[in-house]
């Protein structure tokens, strides 16, 4: 899989999606 | 696209000789086996690998005596409701889970041995219309239910005695949720297969819900069964019942699926196909997963096994004159298969 067919990867992705998601 | 290209060459003929026959067990008693597992057990300072059977009304506990002797330990009955399915708990001892119900899961209840009062007890844990349930390492199960107006999802911590600790309610998708993983190596991770094919992810320490992902349409209904994180990618492997046979990839029973969790898109890495076999509609019915391999019964009666990350089909059980495989069960700890027919025999092999 490359990242231009699945979009920008995080590692992180994870805490950024905790952070961004609504409580 | 990227799942067509992958699309594995299957091989000439599954190798039957990747399974050895290890030992038969016997339920004399059973009449309708609907589950079969195993639990770690310790007694006398010894912890040991036990099989667990489960029919409508009773689920029993069997200890090895010797090589290729097994002995029935301890019987719970349960007569009230049926028992629907064994629901394995990872990294517990001296506790089976089970699930009963009419036509759907109406209890979990937790079998066990206390030695305080040096008696084998159960306990209830969990009631309603139960949609679907997975028992998580730390001795944490989370379940879906329905009423007619809202759906619930709770994760409940277990106490060793068989108790419920905790309660944490996470955040409901509109979809049913038809399946949960937990994500290897993510602790507060979780992820669920919907009813609408999508893809959730949820932050069990939070309850939130991070994501939800669309599986697409060629593959509708699919139920997770493993799901990990590598390099930023949510790899999930989803087993497909409904699944209809093509010409261009065979009959899928399972697939790796790769997700990019902050865009939600999606590629397949991998289909693991039905072995070839005689020209008759043939389906998945029900399979397992443990790390790399993935096991399921066929509408034939046959038992395949798949090496899931080369697409593989390594071995299959067919069916034989004493009856179809109904059961496939992968031990704890990748100890082997278990492969189980209606009447009660299980069949444990090496793999």
């Amino acid at each position: 899989c490359s990242e231009s067919d699945l979009g920008p990867i995080s590692l992180n992705w994870f805490e950024e999606l905790s952070a961004e998601a609504p409580p | 696209d990227v799942a067509e290209q992958l699309s594995p060459v299957l091989p000439a003929g599954p190798r039957e000789e990747s399974l050895q026959f290890v030992s038969e067990l016997k339920d004399a008693w059973c009449s309708c086996a609907v589950d079969v597992g195993t639990v770690w057990w310790a007694a006398a300072g010894c912890r040991e690998l036990r099989v667990v059977t489960a029919c409508e009304s009773a689920v029993s506990l069997w200890e090895p005596l010797a090589p290729g002797c097994w002995a029935r330990v301890y019987t719970w009955h349960l007569r009230e409701i049926p028992v629907i399915q064994i629901i394995p708990l990872p990294d517990t001892c001296n506790l089976v889970c089970v699930a009963l119900g009419e036509l759907e899961i109406g209890e979990i209840r937790l079998l066990l041995y206390s030695s305080e009062t040096d008696s084998f007890e159960h306990s209830l844990v969990k009631t309603g219309n139960i949609k679907a349930v997975v028992g998580l390492k730390d001795w944490r199960l989370v379940s879906s239910s329905r009423t007619m107006q809202e759906q619930q999802v709770e994760m409940v911590s277990l106490s060793e005695t068989g108790g419920s600790k905790d309660r944490q309610t996470l955040m409901p998708p509109e979809e049913t949720v038809t399946a949960f993983a937990e994500v290897e190596g993510m602790r507060e991770a979780l992820v669920g297969t919907t009813a609408g094919n999508s893809v959730v992810v949820w932050n069990l320490k939070t309850g939130q819900l991070l994501r939800k992902m669309h599986v697409g349409y060629s593959y509708p209904a699919s139920i997770c069964h493993r799901a990990y994180s590598d390099s930023g990618l949510l790899f999930v492997v989803l087993s497909h019942p409904h699944a209809k046979e093509s010409e261009s990839c065979g009959s899928p029973a399972f697939r790796v699926v790769a997700f990019n969790p902050r865009t939600g898109r999606s590629a397949g890495v991998m289909f693991s196909c039905l072995p070839p076999g005689p020209p008759c509609p043939r389906r998945y019915l029900e399979g397992d997963v443990w790390d790399t391999a993935g096991a399921a019964v066929l509408t034939s009666g046959a038992v395949a096994v798949w090496d899931l990350l080369r697409g593989r089909c390594t071995a299959v059980l067919p069916p034989d004159p004493a009856g179809h495989w109904a059961l496939a069960r992968w031990a704890a700890g990748g100890a082997g298969l278990l492969a189980g027919r209606r009447n009660g025999t299980v069949h444990l092999y090496r793999y």
